[in-house]
């Protein structure tokens, strides 16, 4: 059964991509096929695995647009077990354009059902900082959705509108769409991050991971080599960290 | 003559909204009156001036309907000379609204020329991490967009895409448009940022602001208080950085 994951928060630079990354990273070096699906126009995910993404032809715009499907899109990366499906800035205007059309939101959805489930244990998909279709599309076809989360004024303040947003798409599209917040780039020596952290485990303890990603610049540098921290740090705790994300999501995803 | 700024930049996360309001901060100490308009759909500038967006009857979405005007829904702040035009999230469905509107991306600047123009010296607009409707009306009514950036790998990658947003208003819709760009959050003992830093200033001489925000804790404490970091830490090395780029913005808006 493959499970499919959304990492999503309108909130900008919380480590979405990142997460995805060495996610995707850690899950692969524990034996799982791994599909990342790059819904972002920006195409971070795309270029942190080396893909240039001017020079592609077929991207996930095709599969919004039903041209085209996600394996038929998807590339191996420099990782054994480590697929992508990448994206272009050709995503811009399919925001605008799917908005239209009568049921666009289940596009990902129907294009995932019908993949054969054998293919990937794990899809996980980079969503860009926005509230629009692209978003919308993942969060409906997710079993899964992961907010990664700062300790930051802003951060907790925008979490109701993710909580409003995952309670519209129940109701609308995805009614069996659970979360898991994910606390990323926490720095132990700033107090206020402390105190935030303190208020986000007494406010939200049964949806929050157990395990969280301490900031560290080698999580900065692993996407300029094109590979996950797993790989391009693999004796650091930030690759450590993302492996115990990795071995915490799977006991999450299996029915005992 | 009013100087209309917008402060956009796709990626998320790299201090927009704290330019925004520490930057409206520096100059309304220095005499200037300010305008702060806030675009983002989260509604972080907002928050970060003690206001909360679920308790507003007026925002600038009636501006961008045509319904009201900024002048009609902004407010002052606890800082002398630094006004708001806030947001809630009802910005979130204008996007999909206005666009398929005939000359939707004028709505903004027709309001801002009918302003009158003695009203205020600087209009400081915070754009949401998108390519949408709401930063497209900021970039038609600007006479200078700052980008924000980090010296971080996909920061600098991202940067083309902005450059390409930028010709494309020029071409279709406000050839006037000039822009800066202002590394934010340095961290000096990074060697990346240093090397970053390096690049973008052999790549990007010409627009680079000289001004330098540095990383500082008392910047992600400030918005909690509801205060620009002027107010809030008004001896420390961040306000000092954030009233350099205030003169440094001045002299160049300044015709000479
Ligand atoms: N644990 C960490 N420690 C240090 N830096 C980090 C960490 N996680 C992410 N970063 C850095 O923070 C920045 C933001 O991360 P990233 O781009 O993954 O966030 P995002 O949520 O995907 O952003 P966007 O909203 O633009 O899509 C990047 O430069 C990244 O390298
Ligand atoms: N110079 C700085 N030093 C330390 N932290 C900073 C600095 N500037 C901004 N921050 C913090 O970094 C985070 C991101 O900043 P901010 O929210 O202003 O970015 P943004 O570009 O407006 O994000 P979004 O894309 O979500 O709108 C915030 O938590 C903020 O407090
Ligand atoms: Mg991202
Ligand atoms: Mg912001």
């Amino acid at each position: 059964m493959t499970a499919v994951i959304a990492v999503a928060n309108n909130k900008g630079g919380v480590a979405k991509t990142t997460t995805c990354l060495s996610l995707g990273g850690s899950l692969a070096e524990q034996g799982r096929s791994v599909l990342l699906v790059d819904l972002d126009p920006q195409a971070h995910l795309t270029l942190s695995l080396g893909v240039k993404p001017e020079t592609l032809r077929h991207t996930v715009a095709e599969v919004l647009l039903g041209q085209s499907s996600l394996v038929a899109v998807s590339r191996e990366t420099a990782v054994d077990g480590l697929d992508l499906a990448p994206a272009n800035r050709e995503l811009v205007v399919l925001d605008k354009v799917l908005y239209g059309r009568q049921g666009y939101e289940h596009r990902l959805k129907r294009d995932l059902d019908e993949m054969r489930y054998q293919l990937y244990d794990i899809v996980l998909m980079d969503c860009p900082p926005a509230f629009g279709t692209l978003t919308l599309n993942a969060l409906t076809a997710a079993d899964l959705l992961i907010i990664p989360i700062q300790c930051e004024y802003y951060a907790v303040r925008s979490l109701q509108q993710m909580f409003d947003m995952v309670s519209l798409v129940r109701r609308k599209t995805n009614p069996r769409l659970s979360y898991r917040l994910l606390v990323t780039m926490l720095d132990v020596r700033n107090k206020i991050h402390r105190l935030l952290l303190r208020q986000i485990r007494d406010r939200f303890p049964e949806v929050l991971f157990q395990t969280i990603i301490q900031v560290d610049t080698r999580l900065r540098e692993s996407p300029a080599f094109a590979l996950p921290v797993t790989r391009y740090a693999p004796r650091t705790r930030a690759a450590r960290q993302y492996r115990a994300l990795a071995q915490e999501l799977i006991s999450y995803l299996s029915p005992v």
